[in-house]
């Protein structure tokens, strides 16, 4: 699976996933990431947010959903993504990862996973990582 | 607010001789989202290009490169969302499209819908003159040696620890 979201200058959210799904699904299966609140979201009044990981787990929980909820509830787009990572794994199993942005720009990326590769670019520094904790910046 | 466009490879247990070149990938489509974004101040447009990028890339679960069902077919999703008044598309079980990402954006611009599937959504591709690709072309060696050794081990869909392409998550 891949994904992106973005926020411009006027705070104008949009968030994007793609997907191959999962090797050995059954023909037909539909996995979370063609639906809303489950493979992304993005409101202009919360955030915007797309996810990765064991499809099946995530529609069970709504992980896009949930995240954009705790940080309408208060938690900056970090605490959401992971807190709310952490809790589908805990309430159904298996693992995800999520990136976010809220409204003002703040990023939030995590998963429980044990790998998934980010980035994105703020000026002339491009912010990458692919382990847990793990925050690399290069020049361009 | 600063202009950014944040960007993700999927995750699982991607084993150490497949990191660099998602690092690699993941770098370069958030360049060219970042890039697209100054350049049109368009988030939609961003984002769509970024992971156009990253559908193209063999190293990726998604376009070119995606896993195989059990028929050894791929089939592909994508959803993209707008903010701004909370439209949105997704298309499902789509085969034979370069860009399902851009697929999706075509049906929540050009449709009354929000989802499409199935021989719906390739009827929908071939009316918005998308270039239709055969199959064979998305299939790459490590996805059939992935749904291979799935079949020959009985492994659940959820064990992600087997492999480098099994473990490779939707």
């Amino acid at each position: 699976t891949v994904g992106a979201i973005a926020v411009d200058i006027s705070g104008h959210l949009a968030s994007a996933t793609s997907t191959g799904g999962i090797t050995g699904k059954m023909k037909g299966r539909i996995g979370d990431t063609p639906l809303l609140g489950c493979g992304g979201y993005a409101d202009d009044d919360i955030g915007a947010v797309s996810t990765t990981g064991h499809g099946e787990s995530i529609m069970r929980y709504n992980l896009a959903q949930r995240i954009l909820s705790a940080m309408n509830n208060g938690q900056s787009a970090q605490e959401a993504t992971k807190s709310c990572c952490e809790g589908m794994t805990a309430r159904v199993g298996n693992s995800a990862g999520a990136i976010t942005l809220s409204k003002d720009g703040s990023v939030g990326v995590f998963f429980t996973s044990k790998r998934m590769a980010w980035a994105y670019q703020l000026g002339n520094e491009i912010h990458y990582g692919i382990d847990a904790g793990q925050h690399l910046i290069m020049k361009v | 607010v600063k202009p950014l466009v944040l960007v993700h490879g999927g995750a699982g247990d991607i084993p150490e001789s497949r990191v660099q070149m998602k690092l690699d990938c993941v770098c370069k489509a958030a360049s060219e989202g970042y890039k697209v974004l100054n350049k049109t101040g368009c988030v939609l447009d961003a984002i769509v290009a970024a992971v156009e990028i990253m559908e193209d890339d063999e190293s990726m679960n998604a376009g070119k490169g995606s896993v195989l069902n059990l028929d050894g077919e791929i089939e592909m999703e994508a959803l993209i969302c707008e903010g701004r008044n909370l439209n949105a598309g997704s298309v499902t079980l789509v085969q034979n499209v370069a860009h399902p990402i851009t697929l999706a954006r075509l049906v929540m611009e050009k449709t009354p819908h929000t989802m499409l599937g199935a021989e719906g959504a390739k009827r929908f591709a071939e009316k918005m003159g998308i270039p239709y690709v055969q199959n064979d072309q998305f299939i790459i060696q490590s996805a059939k040696d992935a749904l291979k050794e799935f079949k020959e081990h009985k492994l659940d869909p959820s064990r992600t620890e087997i492999g480098e392409r099994p473990g490779e998550k939707g």
